[in-house]
């Protein structure tokens, strides 16, 4: 048994990290941190034309989520990036220049699916470090998988930490949990070690 | 797959009906 | 020792008072809530240049945080309003009359900070209450510092509760952490006791 003290302890400690973004990490691909979108390469934005906006009744355009609000923290449900298909690129620019050392993914808990299902969630995906943003292969720093049975919010190191340090890195989706349409990206997230 | 394709090209955001966001002077204050 | 159901009130209530905005006081500064920003008087926004705006790629402004950001509930790091050097000043209009009882200060916590430290915190600041926008010296509510090694979240009592009321308070800040170009503040917060 523990006492009360213990239990406030605890409880308090889970706040804390709970109020640190979740996590207790800086994310160096945060936007407002400093972190930004460079390129989407070939996947395109999945147009549903389904959220108009209007003016004193006059139609003025479809609204549709940016890439950006993959590095943006609001992820209530439909505040992700959809993308075509279940193949995309998302090509990022962190605040300063560090050798990665982890990666968290997150999307909307089933529980709040109006769908009931996270099929357009990711699932196999890979992290690469690039040299500019022109490079066209760039180093490898882990392939993953985002698993739908977990948690909505999944945290993958990367096995073996890089000896060069990267202030772009790109994430290839390969495959997502079955939504024919489209793929869903809700926030990714950069962890690592700024070099000196 | 990364090497050959059309994919390599980086896909301009210039041409999206969207406000870009880019860093161009180091860290914002934060 | 405490049994299971203990346990889960003590993680309720702490769970309340966290969804509460933290405090379970009410925030007389919350711009949502009424609150607004008059002034900042001499002190100037630090602008960076760094966050490009752009369009169909046409740039088309530099953003930067305006002082309502201090107001404002997102402190994600990033989102302070950035004043030039290490004394600033902010005069905010409280969504009604009250005498205040204390101020609640807030920055981002270390560990979320890509540059590993807080010294853009504020670190010792004064609170007065003014009878008009124009008054150039107000009633001093109270002295205080920031504690950088404390929580992230740090209230302030006022020493002596003032006989007046006031609907307006000036914020100003005399010296930061460290940092030497300038001082971000994330959220600033004024609770009190409404006037019958």
């Amino acid at each position: 048994g523990i006492t009360e003290a213990q239990a406030r302890i605890i409880v308090n400690n889970a706040l804390k990290l709970y109020s640190q973004d979740k996590t207790g990490m800086v994310d160096f691909a945060l936007e407002s941190g400093g972190g930004s979108i460079l390129s989407t390469r070939c996947s395109e934005t999945h147009e549903t034309k389904t959220a108009l906006i209007s003016l004193f009744g006059i139609p003025l355009w479809y609204f549709s989520q940016s890439p950006r609000v993959v590095i943006q923290p609001d992820i209530y449900p439909g505040n992700c990036w959809a993308f075509k298909g279940s193949q995309g690129y998302l090509v990022v620019r962190l605040s300063m220049e560090i050798h990665p050392t982890s990666f968290t993914l997150e999307h909307i808990p089933k529980t709040l699916s109006p769908t009931g299902n996270i099929a357009s969630a990711p699932k196999n995906f890979s992290v690469y470090g690039l040299e500019n943003e022109y490079q066209e292969e760039g180093q490898l720093l882990g392939q993953f998988m985002f698993d739908q049975e977990g948690e909505s919010l999944q945290t993958f190191p990367v096995p073996k930490r890089p000896e060069r340090a990267f202030q772009i890195v790109e994430l290839q989706i390969f495959s997502n949990w079955g939504h024919p349409e489209y793929t869903c990206l809700y926030r990714f997230r950069v962890h690592g070690v700024p070099v000196k | 797959s990364q090497s050959g394709g059309p994919c390599c090209s980086p896909a301009p955001l210039a041409r999206t009906p969207y406000l870009v966001l880019n860093y161009v002077n180091g860290l914002p204050p934060i």
